[in-house]
C-alpha cells in the first residue's frame, strides 16, 4: 500500500463523513446503492460512516460523473483509458468518466468495452481516504482493472494501508481481507 | 451510461468495435531504446500524466525512443510487477492499454508502488 506525499488524511474529528452526487446526473437509485456497499467495506474495516446526504454543496464527499474536460485540469478521454479519479484528503472529490459503459450489478464481461462500476468506486474512495497506488496486484489500490473483472473485496494489503491511517473498526474481526479476484482476469481489458 | 447487468449491454458495444483511448499504443509493441516512431510522443504523454516523466519536460515530447522513456518504462514495469526490460515488449503493452485510474502512480517524482521500495530505482525516478 502507499500514501498521498505527506500522508494526507480526514481529522481524526472526522469520523462521520457525508456524501452526495452531483444532481445534474440525476443517478438512479440502484447506483446509489453500488456506492453505499462501496462505502460500507471501508466502513467495516476502520473507525469511520459514511452518510448519503441530498445536500450537495455541503456534502464531505461530492461524487460526480463527467465527460471530457470538466474543469479541475484532469480530462478524461472517453470509453476505457482512464477510468476515474479522486483527490486527496480532505478534498472529497470523486469524479467518474460519463462517458464509460457502467455495469451497476455483477460480473461484467470480456466480451464488452464495459466496467464493474462498484470495482471503481471502491478503488477511489481509497484515494478519497488517502491511500495512493498499490503494487499488490490483488488490491483494490492497484491502479489497472480490466473489463472483463470485478475486485471489490478489500485485501489484506488495502486493510494494513487504511488502518495505519484511521485505526481499526473495534467490530473489525479480520475476516473480510479477500486475497482474491472475482471474474476474469486474463483479458487485456481493450 | 448504465447497465444493470452484463446482458443488457448492447452488442455494438464488443471491444473489437470499440477504439479505446489507447487501443493505438498496441502498435508500440517491439520498440526500443534509439528507435524513431511516429506518434510515440502521445505514448510519453501517457507517461508523463500518470508521473513518470517529469511534467517539465515537454520539450522531450518526441517520437524519439529517449532515455527519458526507457526510464519510464523500466519504473512502469517495476510498479506492475513486469520484467524489467526498458523495452515496450507485449507484456509491458498489454499492460499499458488497460483501463486504469487516473490518478498518478509517481507524484512528485516519487512513487510508493514498487520502484519507491527499491533504492536504485528511487534514484532513477527523483532524477526525472
Amino acid at each position: 500500500y502507499s500514501f498521498f506525499p505527506n500522508m494526507p488524511r480526514w481529522p481524526p474529528s472526522r469520523t462521520d463523513l457525508t456524501y452526495a452526487f452531483l444532481p445534474a446526473n440525476q443517478i438512479e437509485d440502484s447506483v446509489k446503492v453500488v456506492f453505499a456497499r462501496a462505502f460500507v467495506r471501508w466502513s467495516d474495516v476502520i473507525p469511520m460512516t459514511f452518510t448519503e446526504t441530498a445536500s450537495f454543496s455541503t456534502a464531505d464527499i461530492r461524487i460526480g460523473f463527467f465527460s471530457g474536460d470538466h474543469g479541475d485540469g484532469e480530462p478524461f478521454d472517453g470509453v476505457l483509458g482512464t477510468l476515474a479519479h479522486a483527490f486527496s484528503p480532505p478534498s472529497g472529490l470523486l469524479h467518474l468518466d460519463g462517458d464509460e459503459n457502467w455495469v451497476v450489478n455483477g460480473s461484467p464481461s470480456t466480451a464488452y468495452a464495459a466496467v464493474d462500476l462498484e470495482s471503481v468506486a471502491v478503488h477511489e474512495i481509497g484515494h478519497l481516504l488517502g491511500l495512493g497506488h498499490s503494487s499488490v496486484e490483488e488490491a483494490i489500490m492497484y491502479p489497472t482493472i480490466s473489463t472483463g473483472s470485478r475486485r471489490v473485496e478489500l485485501a489484506s494489503d488495502d486493510i494494513q494501508g487504511i488502518q495505519y491511517l484511521y485505526g481499526s473498526n473495534p467490530n473489525y474481526n479480520g475476516s473480510t481481507a479477500a486475497t482474491t479476484q472475482e471474474g476474469d482476469t486474463s483479458g487485456s481489458g481493450s | 451510461h448504465f447497465f444493470p447487468n452484463v446482458s443488457a449491454i448492447p452488442p455494438s458495444l464488443i471491444p473489437n468495435a470499440i477504439e479505446g483511448a489507447w487501443t493505438s499504443f498496441q502498435n508500440f509493441t517491439g520498440c526500443h531504446p534509439g528507435q524513431k516512431v511516429d506518434g510515440l510522443a502521445k505514448l510519453k504523454r501517457y507517461f508523463q500524466y500518470f508521473g513518470y516523466i517529469n511534467n517539465n519536460a515537454s520539450t522531450n515530447c518526441t517520437d524519439d525512443f529517449d532515455d527519458a522513456l526507457e526510464e519510464a518504462i523500466k519504473t512502469y514495469q517495476l510498479n506492475f510487477n513486469l520484467n524489467v526490460t526498458g523495452e515496450l515488449d507485449a507484456p509491458t503493452m498489454e499492460h499499458i492499454v488497460r483501463p486504469r485510474c487516473g490518478v498518478a502512480d509517481v507524484i512528485n517524482g516519487t512513487s510508493s508502488m514498487n520502484s519507491g521500495k527499491r533504492p536504485e530505482s528511487h534514484i532513477h525516478a527523483v532524477a526525472h
